[in-house]
């Protein structure tokens, strides 16, 4: 694995986990990429979240170790046919937001350190599955900003 | 449960790809 992608993907998913949260870091900008995939998956979050409600609704998501769970049990499935594309790795940061949007219902503290885990694994899934793929593709400055900025 | 939220995902993933 590529510490350096994966720790990249990790700020991504820490900007994107204060940003669901209102919770931005006082002082820090978030980058061009950052503001990106914040500004499409805000765009698209509110139809995941009612495609997956009903499935998601009998899910008790009480701990981090249980959304990590079901977080990694989704995206086998998701990506199970061996296709991915930049819209698909959204999809990861959005799934990422909707179960930190859980925890936060279930009552479970989201302390900084409970964000960097949530981040964490948001990072090592798309890393693992998806690094290769994306440095193929442009990476997130090339591909992925060419894609989604608006122009 | 868990199977049919992925393919769901995978569908919506593809579906955003194709419409950026």
């Amino acid at each position: 694995m590529d510490d350096g992608v994966f720790w990249s993907v990790r700020a991504l998913a820490e900007d994107y986990l204060d940003g669901i949260l209102r919770t931005p870091r006082p002082g820090t900008a978030p980058s061009r990429t950052s503001q990106a995939l914040q500004n499409v998956a805000a765009s698209v979050q509110g139809e995941v979240e009612g495609a997956l409600k009903p499935h998601l609704d009998s899910l008790d998501v009480g701990s981090v170790g249980a959304a990590r769970g079901i977080f990694s049990h989704v995206l086998a499935k998701e990506f199970e046919d061996g296709v991915v594309n930049w819209g698909r790795v959204v999809t990861v940061f959005v799934l990422g937001g909707i179960l930190t949007k859980k925890l936060q219902g279930s009552g479970v503290p989201l302390t900084r350190e409970t964000r960097e885990e949530i981040s964490s694994f948001i990072a090592e899934f798309t890393t693992h599955h998806a690094g290769e793929w994306i440095r193929q593709n442009g990476g997130w400055e090339n591909g992925f900003l060419n894609k989604f900025e608006q122009k | 449960i868990m199977e049919r939220v992925g393919r769901q995902l995978a569908f919506i993933g593809d579906d955003i790809n194709q419409r950026y």
